[in-house]
């Protein structure tokens, strides 16, 4: 089992919908 | 010097927290769709909304100590443990040494939204791992009302206020929120938090305004009347979790159950959450990975890491390890592995960052491999990438691999329990 934390999403827009989630870095 | 391949060299700069505001408001994606896009910064440090930045942040011990506790009730959560044990873990005491200068933000983030008619302004903590939102409602006072900032919520001063009733579907509809019927029959909550902390009050309804255009009516929320916890600096939270009570549940017929966030690096500079943005195939620049949920604890956004690699090297993990998933929360601190990938991980950065020779640093709490860069002008890191079913990978910068000064990663419970 894992979490993955804040720390590791910083600057990333991270997308969710109902089917997936999307990260794309350099985002903020 | 050249960067080697697989390594990234930032300069030492970068981990020292800035002390203005040095971001302009971010300009977060427009998509076709219905999109509210509200600004999202550290909790505290020179962006925060102007109310509470000169709060003092918990210390990092704390916040270490906060994180652990969260991090076990998840696991628990998910492993299917019933309530009594979901409570009640005893975080091991951290040591923090006292000479740090690296950026202690509390590296949780919060937006501002106004509630009510005439709208009051309240700070709210993002989290995408909890449903409900709530804040504290007037009446309110010490000890059963931390002190905040903001002004109170006043629910006698709104003209859209409406308390929930009892026997309605929207107190049904807090399910595990161990709602009940309180005085005057109105629906009563109470919600526990992993680490320790608490609100519990009436559920209300009332106008929640997101942007100067974007007002969600009747949104269904907590009125807080008694909290306990590391609430410094927020007036309340907004729960982002998959269920119903949550602000993207509530929205889901405007802004189709789609949100994103960005959560920005130092508190010196912003971030957003925007709702709403087509659903469908992701706009261009992602890497997506599926969603998965978890049975037992539905409320939690789950991808299954697939894989980790440290200077463009993979780890030798087997892919059972990560068997049980990962949980994607804004409101845990630190990236949990099962234990055998972060030993893996810990082993394949302490030997690449060995040649060079940086001084160690103590542990910290929760973060075994740390180290003093005072003194350094620029720092060389391996790269640290974690990759996602169907390929969706991660490379994280510097800022996602360190956190004070030590490597943001600990272990979680079982390896693919």
């Amino acid at each position: 089992m894992a979490i993955l934390g804040n720390v590791q999403q910083r600057s990333f827009e991270v997308r969710i919908d109902g089917a997936s989630v999307g990260f794309k870095p350099n985002s903020c | 010097a050249v960067e080697a391949p697989g390594y990234v060299t930032v300069s030492a700069a970068s981990f020292k927290p800035g002390s203005t505001c040095s971001a302009p408001d971010p300009v977060a994606p427009q998509r076709n769709g219905t999109s509210a896009v509200l600004r999202l910064t550290h909790r505290h440090g020179p962006c925060a909304p102007s109310r509470t930045s000169s709060l003092a942040a918990p210390s990092v011990a704390d916040t270490l100590r906060a994180d652990q506790r969260r991090a076990e009730y998840i696991l628990r959560r998910v492993s299917g443990a019933g309530a009594q044990q979901l409570l009640g873990s005893k975080a091991a005491a951290a040591t923090v040494p006292a000479n740090w200068g690296y950026d202690i933000g509390t590296l949780n983030y919060v937006v501002t939204a106004s509630l009510g008619t005439p709208g009051v302004a309240q700070t709210l903590e993002v989290d995408t791992g909890s449903d409900l939102s709530w804040v504290q409602c007037k009446p309110c006072s010490a000890p059963a009302c931390y002190n905040q900032k903001d002004p109170l919520f006043d629910p006698a001063q709104s003209s859209s206020y409406a308390a929930v009733p009892c026997g309605g579907s929207a107190c049904a509809g807090l399910g595990m929120y161990e709602s009940s019927c309180v005085s005057s029959a109105q629906c009563g909550y109470v919600v526990r938090y992993g680490d320790g902390s608490s609100t519990t009050g009436v559920y209300s309804s009332d106008t929640l305004t997101l942007t100067s255009t974007d007002a969600v009516q009747g949104f269904l929320f907590g009125c807080g009347r008694a909290q306990s916890g590391l609430f410094t600096g927020i007036d309340g939270l907004l729960g982002l979790g998959r269920l119903q009570p949550s602000l993207v549940g509530q929205t889901a017929g405007t802004y189709g159950g789609a949100f994103s966030y960005c959560l920005p690096t130092k508190p010196s500079t912003t971030g957003y959450l925007a709702l709403g943005g087509a659903s469908g195939a992701a706009p261009a620049g992602f890497s997506t990975t599926q969603l998965l949920s978890s049975p037992s604890a539905p409320t939690y956004y789950i991808v299954m890491l697939t894989g980790i690699s440290v200077g463009g090297q993979p780890l030798s993990v087997p892919a059972s390890a990560f068997a049980g998933g990962t949980v994607v929360d804004t409101g845990t601190v630190v990236t949990r592995l099962p234990p055998a990938a972060y030993a893996a991980l810990r082993s394949a950065f302490r030997s690449s960052m060995a040649s060079y020779s940086y001084p160690a640093a103590p542990p910290t709490g929760i973060l075994d491999t740390c180290y003093n860069f005072a003194g350094y002008g620029a720092v060389t890191l391996p790269t640290v990438a974690l990759t996602f079913s169907s390929g969706a990978t991660l490379t994280l910068g510097a800022d996602g691999i360190l956190s004070f000064g030590c490597l943001a990663f600990a272990a979680s419970g079982s390896d693919g329990g």
